[in-house]
C-alpha cells in the first residue's frame, strides 16, 4: 500500500481575490473565493507526502459545476466539467506540487444553496489508488452579472375587493439589482373596512422538479411594515425599501431546466380582525458588478 | 394604565441603559438595536393619551442623548456612511421613523446635506403612520427636533438650505396631517365613549397648536407671507376639518400665536373663516378675544396704534353682521355679545366718532327687529346682554345730552320689559345726577323724560 | 447610489382627508 498523502489547493492571486458568502445546507455561513463567468481558474496543487513514497494510479484536477437536489441526493447533474491530467500514474517519493489552469471556464449559472436544491462549483483533485482514491474538494462561488435592463419598466397596479377596499399600488420598477431599492406608493382608493396595518413582504419562490413533480417553497425573506393605522380615501403611503439589508439572490429562471429561484413582492393589509388581504407581484432581481 | 406604563417605562430604562453603553464603546449599530428597542414601546395601543404622553416624554429624552452622540460623532468627522439608509432597514415603522428623524436632524445640523430635502422627506415619510395617536406623536417628534434646524431666510437669499417659505411649506404640511389624526380621533372607539374621547382630545390639543407656534417663531416670515401663504392654509385646514373642537381651539390658537400686526392686515379672511366654523364653535368668543386683543394693541405706549388704512370698526362691523348672518343658530344673547365688543372697540379705538357707537346700536335695532324680538323678559340673558350694551355709552360718555344723540339708543330701550325699562331708566337718571348734568333746553328735557317714562309715568 | 425619491403623490382632497371613516 502506499502511504496517505495531504492534499491543499491554492488558488492563484488569492490574496487579492475576493470572498463572498453563502449559506451551507445547515444554515450556517461560510467564505468562499469569487469568480465570475469566462475568468479562468487557475493555482496550484500541493500534495504532502505523509510517509516516504505513494503509489498511485493517476493525479487529477476537475472543475465541476453540479446541481444538487436535496430528494434526488444520488444523481448530481453535472452542468460542468472540465478535467486536467496532473500526474500519469506513478510513484510519489516527494512532497509535489502541480499547476493547474483551466483557461476561461464558462460559469453560466450562479451559486446557489437553497431549501432543496443546491448549485455550486468545484475543484476536485483525486489521487487514483489500487484502492481508495484520496481526494480533496475546494468550492469556489460564482456570482453572475448583469447590466442595467434596457427596458424597466414601473409596475403599477389598482387592485380591490368590490365595496370593500381599493388600492393602486406602485414600485417604481420590476426589475430591482440587490443593492436597490423599492421606490413605491400605495394610493387609497376605497376604504370600508378597518385596518390594523400595512406590510411589504419580500418571498422567495424555490421551485424543483417538473410537471406533476413540481415542488414549491416559498420563504419570507422580510416583512417590513409600511404603515401603522388606518388610512381613508385618497392617503398616499410612502415605500421605500432598501434591498441591501436582505439575503437576497438574483432571480434564477429554469436553471439547467432543474429549479428555479423566483422572487414576489407581497402587499398585505391586515385588518383589526386579522383578516389578511393581499396582492402578490413577481419582481426580478439581478446582480450589479461592484463599482 | 400605571402597570402597562410602569412596564414600558421599564423596558425603556433597560434599552436605553444598553443603547447608551454601546455608543460610549463606539459600537453604534448595537447602540441603534437598542434604540430601536425602545422604541418599540411607542408601538402600544394599550396605553391612554396620558400615559402614552408619559412614555414618549421619557423615550425623547434617552433619543437625545443619541442624537447628540451622532451630532458629536459627525463633528469629529467619524461619520458613518449612509446612516440615514442604514436606520430604515428597521423592520417596524413607528423605530424607522423615529430614528429617521434623529439622523435627519443630525444631517442638517451637521450642514452636509441639503436641508429642505431632508425636512421634506422626513415630513412625507411621516404619512405611514396613520394611527391617530401614535402618528400625533411622531409628527411632534418632528416638530420638536427640527425646531432650530428651520430655515429662515428670506427668498433672494437662497443657498441649499432653503428659504422660510420651504420652511412654511413643511410646517403647514405636517399641521394637516396632526389636524386630520386629530380630527380622527373622533371616530375611534364606541360611541358610549365620546365624552372621555373628547375629552382626550382636549388634552391633546397642544400638539397640533405647536405647529402654529413654530410658524409664528420664523423671525423673516413678514406679514405678506402670513397674509399669502400662511394664514389661508391654517384656515383652510381649520374650517374644512368642520369639527368644532379643532376649530374652536385652532382659531383661539391663532389670536394668541400670531402677532397684532399680522391680525390687523388679514381681519377680513381670519372673521369670514368665523362664519364657516361649526354651528358648536362659539364664534362669538373667538372674536372677542381678537377684538380685546386688537383694542388693547391700539392703546400700547410702545406700539405705533392702528394705521390709518385700516378701517377696523368697519372691517369687524361688516364681518360681524356677515357671521351674524350666516349662523342662523346663534343664541340672540350672543349676538348681543358681539355688539358690546364692538361698542367698547369703537370706544377705545376711535373715542371721536359717536357715530360709531351709534352704527352698533342701529345694528342691534335691525337684528332684534329681524328676530321679531319685542319684549325682553328682564330674567333673560339677551336682557342682561342689552343691558350691558347700553350702559356703556352711558358710562363712557357720562353726558345723557350726548347719549341721546345716540338715535338708536333710546329704541332700544323698547325692547325691555317694564322692569328692565325702570332698572335701566334709574341708571341713566343716576348717572346725569353724579355727573351733575345741566339739561338747558326743553326738546332735551322732553327727551329725557321720554327715555325714562317708566319712571315718570 | 440608487435613486431613493419618493414618487408624485396625489393630493387628498380635504372632503376625503376630514371624511369619517367609510
Amino acid at each position: 500500500f502506499g502511504s496517505n498523502a495531504e492534499i491543499d489547493i491554492a488558488l492563484d492571486g488569492q490574496a487579492s481575490r475576493k470572498q463572498a458568502e453563502i449559506k451551507t445546507e445547515d444554515g450556517k455561513k461560510e467564505k468562499l473565493y469569487l469568480y465570475y463567468d469566462g475568468e479562468s481558474v487557475t493555482g496550484k496543487v500541493n500534495i504532502t507526502l505523509k510517509g516516504k513514497k505513494m503509489e498511485h494510479q493517476g493525479i487529477k484536477i476537475e472543475f465541476i459545476g453540479q446541481i444538487e437536489l436535496y430528494y434526488d441526493r444520488g444523481n448530481h447533474h453535472e452542468f460542468t466539467s472540465l478535467v486536467k491530467e496532473l500526474a500519469r500514474p506513478g510513484e510519489l517519493t516527494q512532497s509535489t506540487t502541480y499547476d493547474f489552469d483551466f483557461v476561461q471556464v464558462e460559469k453560466p449559472y450562479e451559486s446557489y444553496t437553497g431549501a432543496n436544491v443546491r448549485l455550486r462549483y468545484f475543484l476536485r483533485v483525486t489521487i487514483a489508488k489500487r484502492l481508495t482514491d484520496v481526494t480533496r474538494e475546494m468550492d469556489i462561488i460564482v456570482h453572475t452579472l448583469s447590466q442595467y435592463p434596457e427596458m424597466n419598466n414601473s409596475i403599477k397596479m389598482e387592485v380591490g375587493i368590490e365595496d370593500c377596499l381599493h388600492i393602486e399600488f406602485e414600485y417604481n420598477k420590476s426589475k430591482y439589482h440587490l443593492k436597490d431599492v423599492i421606490v413605491g406608493k400605495i394610493y387609497f382608493l376605497l376604504v370600508r373596512i378597518k385596518i390594523k396595518h400595512m406590510e411589504l413582504a419580500i418571498i422567495k419562490r424555490e421551485t424543483t422538479g417538473s410537471g406533476p413533480n413540481t415542488f414549491n417553497e416559498n420563504e419570507t425573506i422580510a416583512k417590513y411594515e409600511i404603515m401603522d393605522g388606518a388610512p381613508v380615501r385618497g392617503e398616499s403611503i410612502p415605500i421605500r425599501l432598501f434591498l441591501a439589508g436582505y439575503d437576497l439572490t438574483p432571480t434564477m429562471r429554469d436553471i439547467n431546466k432543474k429549479f428555479s429561484v423566483r422572487y414576489y413582492l407581497n402587499l398585505v393589509l391586515v385588518d383589526e380582525e386579522e383578516r389578511r388581504y393581499f396582492k402578490q407581484q413577481e419582481i426580478t432581481l439581478w446582480r450589479k458588478p461592484d463599482k | 394604565q400605571e402597570k402597562l406604563l410602569d412596564e414600558a417605562m421599564q423596558v425603556v430604562k433597560v434599552q436605553s441603559f444598553q443603547m447608551k453603553r454601546c455608543l460610549d464603546k463606539a459600537k453604534l449599530m448595537d447602540g441603534l438595536k437598542h434604540a430601536s428597542n425602545m422604541l418599540s414601546e411607542l408601538r402600544t395601543s394599550m396605553l391612554s393619551p396620558k400615559s402614552y404622553y408619559e412614555l414618549y416624554m421619557a423615550i425623547c429624552d434617552e433619543l437625545r442623548y443619541l442624537e447628540q452622540y451622532l451630532a458629536d460623532e459627525f463633528q469629529k468627522g467619524h461619520k458613518v456612511a449612509d446612516l440615514y439608509e442604514l436606520v430604515q432597514y428597521a423592520g417596524n415603522i413607528i423605530p424607522r421613523l423615529y430614528l429617521l428623524v434623529t439622523v435627519g436632524v443630525v444631517y442638517i445640523k451637521a450642514n452636509d446635506h441639503n436641508r429642505k430635502d431632508i425636512l421634506k422627506d422626513l415630513v412625507e415619510m411621516c404619512r405611514g403612520v396613520q394611527h391617530p395617536l401614535r402618528g400625533l406623536f411622531l409628527r411632534n417628534y418632528l416638530l420638536q427636533c427640527t425646531r432650530n434646524s428651520l430655515p429662515d431666510c428670506q427668498e433672494g437669499e437662497e443657498t441649499q438650505t432653503g428659504t422660510v417659505k420651504d420652511s412654511i411649506d413643511f410646517i403647514l404640511l405636517n399641521f394637516a396631517e396632526m389636524n386630520k389624526l386629530w380630527v380622527r380621533m373622533q371616530h375611534q372607539g364606541h360611541s358610549r365613549d365620546r365624552e372621555k374621547r373628547e375629552k382626550e382630545r382636549l388634552e391633546l390639543r397642544i400638539l397640533v397648536g405647536t405647529n402654529l407656534v413654530r410658524l409664528s417663531q420664523l423671525d423673516t416670515m413678514v406679514v405678506d407671507m402670513y397674509k399669502k401663504n400662511v394664514l389661508p392654509g391654517v384656515l383652510e385646514q381649520t374650517v374644512s376639518c368642520r369639527d368644532y373642537i379643532a376649530q374652536e381651539y385652532l382659531m383661539e390658537c391663532i389670536i394668541q400665536v400670531f402677532p397684532d400686526e399680522f391680525h390687523l392686515q388679514t381681519l377680513n379672511s381670519f372673521l369670514k373663516a368665523c362664519a364657516d366654523l361649526h354651528k358648536l364653535v362659539n364664534v362669538k368668543n373667538i372674536i372677542i378675544a381678537l377684538i380685546d386683543r386688537l383694542a388693547l394693541f391700539a392703546h400700547r405706549d410702545d406700539g405705533s396704534g392702528i394705521p390709518s388704512d385700516i378701517k377696523l370698526f368697519d372691517i369687524f362691523s361688516q364681518q360681524v353682521s356677515s357671521v351674524i348672518q350666516a349662523r342662523e343658530d346663534m343664541p340672540t344673547e350672543d349676538i348681543v355679545s358681539l355688539q358690546v365688543s364692538l361698542i367698547n372697540l369703537a370706544l377705545k379705538c376711535y373715542p371721536d366718532r359717536v357715530d360709531y357707537v351709534d352704527k352698533v346700536l342701529e345694528t342691534t335695532v335691525e337684528i332684534f327687529n329681524r328676530l321679531n324680538l319685542e319684549r325682553l323678559e328682564s330674567s333673560s340673558a339677551v336682557c342682561k346682554e342689552l343691558s350691558r350694551l347700553l350702559k356703556i355709552p352711558v358710562d363712557n360718555y357720562n353726558n345723557l345730552l350726548t347719549v341721546l344723540q345716540l338715535k338708536h339708543f333710546a329704541p332700544l330701550f323698547e325692547f325691555f320689559d317694564y322692569e328692565s325699562r325702570k332698572i335701566m331708566a334709574a341708571y341713566v337718571i343716576n348717572n346725569a345726577l353724579e355727573n351733575s348734568l345741566y339739561i338747558p333746553t326743553q326738546e332735551q328735557t322732553d327727551a329725557v323724560l321720554t327715555l325714562v317714562a317708566p319712571l315718570v309715568q | 447610489s440608487a435613486d431613493t425619491r419618493r414618487l408624485n403623490t396625489k393630493k387628498q382632497t380635504l372632503d376625503d382627508a376630514y371624511a369619517a371613516p367609510a
